[in-house]
């Protein structure tokens, strides 16, 4: 025990940087594009605006790239690019109840960490929040304190009111190509996604490449949710009991959860026989334990849709289409259900079959909360899900069919099976709802499947 | 910004609990098991002791358990009693450069958090270092503040001097079955990698099973082990330098690296063209880049042997041949290699065939330092490796064939996909070396199908 230590929380993602996604080159160099992406993403989202997204890779020596990534969202106050930049669990979102891409705040703290270990320089930073100046800065971070560090700072004027963040680093042990794993097709499958984002990419031959807005409205922004009763537990109800002032059981039930009235109060009431107007800090676990049991023998509706914001049928179909040609297309959007927690989750799918849909057989197109999931689809919810369809009844009958199964999960937490979040764990809840989403759609393909085959049975009579 | 925040370690795994393997009603039960038996091996092998471990798990209601583990370990000082159970990256492993099961400092006290957070109740711990006292402690996690809070305590007077730790903790949204992903598997598994241990394991149902030692040897202790120079960063020789007191980098570098000897340090001198007389902590990165570019063009010896140990070709073979009754088995255990950071590793593999290999197909069986690899297979480099290989070209022609494939990976580091370790991140060097060993132990499947064939053809001329 005399070896016995506390490593920071830093010091052991940079020990373990492949549970980030800094494992190969190539995915190393699309992890650094996603959490820079999927920040500048929500930030916009949070501000409502239309997003203007640009990364450039150029190529600096052998494996060596520079990645510049601009949006033109909030801009980050000084006092916090430290916090931002240099401070893993540091972040707006995690604490938060409320559908985002990101949820852990560690993201571009891991990639200001991973540059600065292959090449032992700063990240620099250029950001505004649109007032009169704008802050260029170097940080680094400080493994072993968890903490930013910044290197050198400079004042820039800012004439055109210019607003945004500006991310510009350097990092080895990287490989840029096109394949289904680079940058590429991850920013081209964001673009689908997000279809009223712009998003110019800059190759590191020069290329430029612009996935422009196809669609003029900026969607409805996701909204904090309440937890649902449904899945809730007596942890989970003493953890909100100490965020709450409400003064009696019976208000807390009612303001802090979503789906329950008053009536649904006297049912929770009756069922369990406690007296709901003890304050609630006066809970115990026993006590807990009893309103679990009564929520759990009483139906309350469905968590709200308004708080979850899937990408939207029409615009699935448009990209499924884009990308795949395909001779059909269906795609269902489930109504929102609950897992542990009373966390909420809207499952959306997507079939496509025919044309350029397929991979040798089946193909799974995977995304959480509209962000692409490239890697580690064999240990993945969603493609667990998808095959354990029996296809064949929905008429699929060869093994290489040109078939292709696109699943987005939304939720206000995603359950992720390690914090590189590429795979969703298998929730039972969230795994049925997949399941299900699929078999709705494998109906439809089913019926176009079967009135083709009687087309094509006509005209060979 | 009004919202940005920062969260404790324990605060984002009890958010994201399926990262440490709390995700479905088995695995979670497996993994509270593995957690204490982990611990367990690593302290009795840091002892230099027979490992006598008894597991008992009984139900104490509908998917609510208990579980109770001891062992006859080192035992715990007082202390370190809040730090072992209730700190999450607190641990005497993570900062060694030595293989050991455990390398987080989270393993046990994710364990605690998961019986509180599904039972509101404490950790019922008694240990002793096998002194006049025995403490008996019930524990829980503080998780806002990732500290060990002690409720209770007990002194008991200790005439047997009984040496060792017993755990118990109650656990719900657990379930219990013999199937392969369950306890009983796992614990089977375990003996079959340390068979100097004996394991007691008691059933809910009350079934008594005894794993006991067929060994009885205690086997060679993996040894701290020095960085190797190859795969060693410019980061990783600049973390090395300030844990360093050498007062000029040619010492540093033959006393801080295995197989850097004087003779080797003068050819990075001549090839670096670098004054190797300067004090290392004037070091910065373009002279460490420069020694790395030097060491990256010499040939060093492979990494020793002694650090690293792996189940063994005897062992290995006798666990399949008890497993599986096939009609083949080879073993194959490859020299030390490196992958990034200069970390050593050692890849042993084995082949089963016919009997009752495979499983409808290509079985695979995998381990890390010895301890069983039971989930996220989809996800794991090794089956990564093994699928990689053409089977057809050994022999195996069916795509059912009675194949089981055994890959045991030890190491100073295991590079694992997440905090639940149960899947290793495809890191070239790794997955190419289990592709060799696996081609290598496929070469002499192939030699007994081709003698199995012509003895067959001889039968029926
Ligand atoms: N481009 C940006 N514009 C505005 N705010 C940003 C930007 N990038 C990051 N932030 C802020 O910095 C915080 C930390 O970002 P970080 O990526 O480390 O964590 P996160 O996005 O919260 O979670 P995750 O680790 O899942 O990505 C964010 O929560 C957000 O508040
Ligand atoms: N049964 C035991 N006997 C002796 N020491 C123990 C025992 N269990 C735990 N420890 C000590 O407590 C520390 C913390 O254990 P914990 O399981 O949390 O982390 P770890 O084993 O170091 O890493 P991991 O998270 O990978 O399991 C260990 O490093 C070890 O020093
Ligand atoms: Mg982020
Ligand atoms: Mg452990």
């Amino acid at each position: 025990f005399k070896s016995f230590k506390m490593q920071s929380v830093s010091e052991f993602f940079k020990k373990n940087a492949a549970m980030l996604g800094y494992t190969g080159k190539l995915r190393s160099l699309t992890t650094l594009v996603h959490e820079g992406v999927t920040n500048s993403l929500d930030a916009c989202e949070e501000a409502r605006l239309f997003p203007d997204i640009s990364v450039y890779i150029s190529e600096i020596g052998p494996e060596h790239y520079r990645v510049i990534m601009e949006d033109n969202a909030s801009g980050i106050p000084l006092d916090y690019i430290p916090h931002v930049f240099g401070k893993m669990l540091a972040g707006s979102k995690a604490h938060r109840n409320i559908q985002s891409r990101g949820q852990q705040g560690i993201g571009v703290s891991g990639a200001v960490m991973y540059s600065q270990v292959t090449t032992g320089k700063p990240t620099e930073v250029v950001t505004s929040t649109g007032d009169k100046i704008i802050n260029k800065v170097n940080i680094k971070i400080d493994v072993e304190k968890n903490a930013g560090e910044i290197i050198s700072r400079e004042t820039l004027k800012n004439p055109d009111k210019w607003r945004g963040t500006r991310i510009n680093l350097e990092a080895k042990n990287l490989q840029y190509n096109r394949s289904k794993y680079g940058p590429y097709s991850y920013l081209k499958m964001t673009a689908i996604a997000n279809p009223h984002t712009r998003i110019l990419f800059v190759e590191p031959d020069g290329t430029k490449i612009l996935f422009d807005r196809n669609v003029r409205v900026i969607p409805k922004n996701p909204k904090e949710m309440k937890p649902h009763p449904h899945g809730t537990s007596a942890d989970d109800i003493l953890s909100m009991i100490k965020n709450s002032s409400a003064t009696r059981v019976r208000t807390f039930l009612v303001s802090e959860f979503t789906r329950v009235s008053t009536k649904k109060v006297e049912e929770i009431e009756q069922i369990s026989g406690l007296d709901l107007d003890i304050n609630p800090k006066k809970v115990d676990w026993e006590y807990a334990e009893k309103l679990v049991n009564a929520i759990k023998q009483i139906t309350f509706m469905a968590p709200p849709t308004e708080g979850l914001i899937p990408i939207g049928a029409d615009s699935v179909k448009l990209g499924l289409e884009g990308i795949l040609a395909p001779e059909f297309v269906h795609t269902v959007t489930r109504s929102p259900q609950t897992y542990h927690g009373g966390i909420a989750f809207i499952v959306e799918a997507g079939i496509a079959y025919g044309g350029g849909a397929g991979n040798n057989g089946l193909d799974i197109i995977r995304y959480a909360n509209r962000t692409p999931l490239i890697f580690d689809q064999g240990g993945c919810c969603i493609t667990e899900a998808a095959k354990s369809i029996d296809w064949k009844r929905y008429g699929v009958k060869d093994d290489n069919a040109p078939l292709t199964i696109f699943v987005n999960l939304v939720s206000t937490h995603i359950p992720y099976t390690s914090a590189g979040k590429q795979a969703i764990a298998t929730e039972e809840e969230i795994y049925n709802e997949i399941r299900f989403a699929l078999m709705e759609a494998g109906r439809s393909l089913s019926r176009y499947l079967s009135g083709k085959r009687r087309a094509h049975e006509k005209l060979t009579k």
